[in-house]
């Protein structure tokens, strides 16, 4: 694409492609490429790249700001939610290790009572991250988040990341669940709810758009974490759950191990997308 | 719905709700959307496009007084044909039979390791389940839990990092125990990891297993196509199981893995319980995926 003098019609459908396989979705590809199409005669091929970083920084700006929210001096909980198998407990092992790396104390809570060795795998993060684990496995998830927040208000914890189980939308009990978790969380510890995070995995399609609704109407969600981004999917979708929902992507996953988390920066992101 | 788009774009163009060849481009872009929409691959839509296109500017849909609701009934109809393929069965082959699922990291393969043991009993076979993942934490765990759910075996090495021998190890355990199906749950991998993908590799050269299935997530978008190309290019897979269809995403990429592939859905992952898996049906899947 460099080497064209101008933008022409087989360039933009060139970058509208890239865009649609990018999982961003028709709408948002076209109205993006549309923009551009009314403002081509003003850019070069070779600017191409910062028009795009500028384009969708301005997208996904009305969304705020994809800092992690944490507050010195209290309890700061993080309550972990999305659909089966988007790498909740894996991001929560990240984030108790990155925490702890930062010198506060870390305890995590093994909200999924449900699925096989939920809670084993959890605690074999939170030993390998050096952080302390609340589990009760025969209980219920709201009986579990519970007593966390009952010992890290107890035991002064800087953080409490909250695990619950793969779910899908639209079982509408396990969204019932889900509230009633939140609603424990607002009456034992009211205002330290310092992040909801939506897992999203890179290689979800549309839907992970109508994810984000339901999960946001259920807990009130202050952003997204964004896996698996070390595949080649693009996990375009974040940036109509941006626009559309106002909420912003706060981590990127990136692999497997301890240390392979992120914090998102649209640049980066936007430039792993036209590479 | 597709057919109320289609038949106001071929009412704006011809003025009387006719499809002629001019806009029948259009129309086929209404096609495309929609199919974009419901996450079908790009490279996949285009083929299936052009594909149609001979089909719609025949005869049936010139002369058809509702020729949005015909151009609809077509691409159904190619879409049934496309996802059918033959209700291909599970293999039985080999002594033991081996069945090998792998595919992308959380895309329900564990889960479906024992829904498919629990068929394969109710079948009349003797299943022993395989735990070869020995990455994942409480990997092994899990496997054993969801084995004494369905009340089957699992073998497992707790201490062992060495895939190929927990394999060998356990095939020949299925010979002297009188198993006769063995099922090898794998490590979720990227189809990008040179070292995972080779261990596959490995694992089929030495084993020929009979059943070398794809685990696929149906909300999974555009990637779809590149990952199933790259683990059939590599492993020549045997088929392919669909998860998580209990879920409301359209699952477009039924399409994208069977047409890159050639190889038939064998199961529906419809839900968490080990009694949900069923067969794939082509009709309500290709209703789906036109919403
Ligand atoms: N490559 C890659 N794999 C990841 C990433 N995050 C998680 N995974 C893998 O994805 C799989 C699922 O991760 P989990 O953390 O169990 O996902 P989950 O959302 O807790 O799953 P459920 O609790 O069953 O709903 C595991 O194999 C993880 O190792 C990532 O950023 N990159
Ligand atoms: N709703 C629903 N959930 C499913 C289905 N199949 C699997 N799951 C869930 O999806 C999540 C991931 O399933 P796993 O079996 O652990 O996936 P996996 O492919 O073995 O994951 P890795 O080994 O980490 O790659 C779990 O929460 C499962 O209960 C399905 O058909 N429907
Ligand atoms: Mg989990
Ligand atoms: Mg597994």
């Amino acid at each position: 694409a460099q080497e064209k003098e101008e933008i022409d019609d087989d360039l933009l459908d060139e970058m509208e492609e890239k865009l649609i396989r990018a999982d961003l979705g028709v709408d948002t590809a076209v109205q993006v490429i549309e923009k551009l199409r009314d403002n081509k005669n003003k850019i070069k091929p070779s600017q191409l790249s910062n028009y795009f970083k500028d384009e969708f920084k301005e997208l996904i700006k009305g969304a705020g700001t994809g800092q992690i929210n944490l507050k010195p001096g209290q309890l700061n909980i993080f309550l972990i939610t999305g659909v089966n198998g988007s790498g909740k407990t894996t991001l929560i092992g990240k984030l108790a290790y990155k925490f702890r790396q930062q010198g506060r104390k870390v305890l995590v809570a093994a909200g999924d009572t449900f699925r096989a060795a939920a809670e084993d795998q959890l605690e074999i993060w939170s030993k390998r991250a050096g952080v302390d684990i609340v589990r009760q496995d025969d209980a219920d998830p709201a009986s579990v988040v519970y007593n966390a927040i009952q010992k890290a208000k107890a035991e002064n914890y800087d953080v409490l990341l909250v695990d619950t189980a793969g779910r899908l939308h639209n079982r509408f009990n396990l969204m019932e669940e889900l509230r009633k978790i939140k609603k424990v969380i607002d009456r034992e510890a009211p205002g330290l709810l310092s992040e909801s995070l939506l897992v999203i995995d890179a290689t979800v399609g549309q839907n992970g758009l109508k994810q984000a609704e339901v999960f946001q109407e259920a807990v009130s969600l202050t952003g997204v974490g964004l896996t698996k981004l070390d595949g080649t999917a693009k996990g375009g979708i974040v940036m109509a759950i941006a626009k559309e929902l106002g909420i912003p992507i706060k981590l990127v996953g990136v692999g497997e191990k301890m240390e392979d988390l992120k914090s998102f920066n649209a640049e980066e992101y936007v430039e792993a997308l036209f590479s | 719905t597709l057919s109320e788009r289609l038949q106001n774009t071929i009412k704006d163009i011809s003025g009387k709700g006719k499809i002629t060849e001019e806009n029948m481009n259009d129309a086929l872009r209404e096609v495309r959307r929609a199919l974009l929409e419901a996450d079908v691959s790009l490279k996949v839509v285009k083929a299936f496009i052009s594909n149609i296109k001979d089909k719609a500017i025949g005869e049936e849909v010139l002369k058809s007084i509702t020729p949005g609701q015909q151009l609809v009934k077509i691409v159904y109809d190619e879409l049934v044909q496309l996802l059918g393929g033959q209700n291909v069965p599970i293999s039985t082959e080999g002594k033991p039979n081996i069945i090998m699922l792998f595919g992308l990291q959380g895309s329900g393969k564990t889960t479906t390791a024992a829904k498919l043991a629990l068929k394969i009993r109710k079948g009349g076979r003797n299943p022993l389940i395989v735990a070869a993942d020995v990455y994942r934490p409480a990997a092994i765990k899990q496997l054993q839990s969801l084995g004494k759910q369905v009340n089957i075996p699992v073998y497992a090495e707790e201490d062992s990092k060495d895939v190929r021998q927990i394999v060998t190890s356990a095939i020949k355990f299925a010979k002297d125990e009188g198993y006769n199906s063995v099922i090898v749950d794998t490590a979720g991998r990227l189809q990008i990891d040179t070292e995972l993908m080779a261990e596959l590799l490995i694992l089929d050269r030495l084993f020929e297993p009979a059943e070398k299935l794809l685990v696929i997530d149906s909300m999974m978008g555009q990637e779809a196509v590149n990952v199933a190309q790259t683990f059939d290019e590599q492993l020549g897979i045997t088929g392919i199981v669909m998860t998580k269809l209990d879920g409301d995403s359209r699952g477009g990429a039924a399409l994208s893995v069977v047409q890159s592939t050639g190889k038939p859905v064998k199961f529906a992952g419809m839900g968490e319980k080990m009694d949900a898996l069923e067969p794939f049906y082509p009709e309500r899947m290709a209703q789906r995926i036109l919403g």
